[in-house]
């Protein structure tokens, strides 16, 4: 319900006095997580994987992550969209473990992509298992390997 | 001058006392227009001179970064039940990197244009072009920042939005023959991707964990070409995809096994 205690946290006019925020009065009336006033969206790309493909040619880190419970843009998605860039593999599917326990599944790719499972998590994965979601951005900005054991 | 100093969040309302900086404010990404962008920016825990820096950025298209990454997910806050307090997140990413939020496009969150249109139509180009102009503007308020190490994550729609503003970055590294931002890398979370196989794998995965039939499955597969709107698609696949509709509208397919919220 974490939804419903933000929305009254940040229409509360201390809390937006503190942040700096809406400080013109904005004429729609309260805060809203996602936007009731935006409602003509013009261009969306089918595809964003020619710019994984560009990333990759120009040595940027590519990492992909994926909770497990999600199932608006699920793992299988993900999997089968990265399948279609038929990359080769570095290191095979194995699982990646934070205090002792699988903290889900990953695979490397050549070319600086990985590919990363967080075992128990929905769609906003850090919301739901935060020391996991802690422990893949840790490796991701260091730049090494989910543990292997 | 002097602006980061006015963006300074002495305090929020609740909040437990914390060791790190944070700050909060507007950034106009187009003057003549009148639009500008809130950002909230939480400095590192530790070694902040040193971390990298980090935006997130969350989807919809047009849903908060402050409020689901920023008080959410990975911020250093959460909001209690009242309303009114916070508790600290043990796993805040400011552990690891110093963490920039922004709400975006104009229209979502406390981000504002004075022009009407603005923040009524939207569109990948004009958001990841914006979003752009955020970073330069910002950066010049945070000067500190400008030569660090840059990564960009987010989740879901941002699965647009991070890697196109990763390509705007990109683009104008190039043209300008050294690095205005210096780009690392990018991290995207259950992210939109590539819309054919997003569709697709969202009735396998349903089926595969037993919330859908098989034959539901098959027969959306079969009649359903994905590559085309909605209302396009045929009665026989718009058929399949209202029983797998009927079988997974009282559950929350955010996180299948969560409880709901009542």
């Amino acid at each position: 319900c974490s939804d419903y205690y933000t929305i009254a946290y940040m229409n509360r006019p201390d809390v937006q006095k503190a942040l700096h925020a809406n400080v013109t009065n904005i004429e729609y009336a309260t805060w809203q997580p996602c936007s009731d006033v935006l409602t003509n969206w013009t261009d969306s790309a089918s595809t964003i994987i020619p710019l994984l493909r560009e990333f990759m040619t120009n040595d940027i880190r590519v990492w992909i992550f994926s909770g497990d419970t999600d199932g608006r843009v699920p793992v299988t998605s993900t999997m089968n969209s990265i399948k279609t860039m038929n990359l080769p593999i570095k290191t095979q599917w194995h699982p990646w473990y934070l205090n002792g326990e699988v903290g889900g599944y990953t695979q490397e790719y050549k070319g600086d992509m990985t590919f990363a499972t967080v075992r128990g998590a929905g769609h906003q994965v850090p919301s739901y298992e935060a020391a996991r979601a802690l422990s893949l951005v840790m490796h991701f900005l260091d730049g090494t390997d989910l543990p292997d054991s | 001058d002097g602006l980061k100093e006015n963006d300074k969040i002495h305090k929020l309302p609740g909040q437990p006392p914390v060791k790190f900086e944070q700050y909060g404010g507007y950034v106009t990404v187009d003057e003549s227009a009148g639009r500008a962008f809130y950002y909230y920016f939480v400095e590192a825990q530790r070694s902040k001179e040193s971390l990298p820096l980090l935006l997130w950025l969350n989807g919809g298209p047009g849903c908060s970064s402050l409020a689901y990454g920023g008080f959410q997910e990975l911020g250093p806050f959460r909001v209690n039940s009242d309303g009114k307090t916070l508790h600290k997140n043990n796993f805040a990413w400011n552990h690891a990197a110093n963490v920039l939020f922004v709400e975006s496009p104009a229209g979502v969150g406390f981000s504002y244009s004075n022009t009407s249109t603005d923040v009524k139509v939207g569109g990948d180009r004009k958001t990841a072009n914006d979003n752009y102009q955020f970073l330069i503007n910002w950066l010049k308020r945070f000067p500190e920042y400008k030569d660090r190490d840059f990564y960009i994550s987010g989740e879901s729609y941002a699965g647009h939005y991070v890697p196109q503003l990763a390509h705007t970055i990109l683009y104008h590294n190039k043209k300008a023959k050294k690095n205005i931002i210096n780009l690392k890398g990018i991290l995207i979370g259950n992210a939109v991707i590539n819309d054919d196989t997003d569709t697709r794998g969202m009735y396998e995965y349903f089926a595969s964990h037993a919330l859908i039939t098989d034959e539901v499955v098959s027969e959306i597969q079969k009649q359903c070409k994905f590559t085309v709107t909605e209302s396009k698609e045929s009665d026989e696949c718009k058929m399949a995809k209202s029983i797998a509709d009927y079988n997974t509208h009282n559950i929350d397919i955010y996180n299948i096994y969560a409880p709901r919220c009542h």
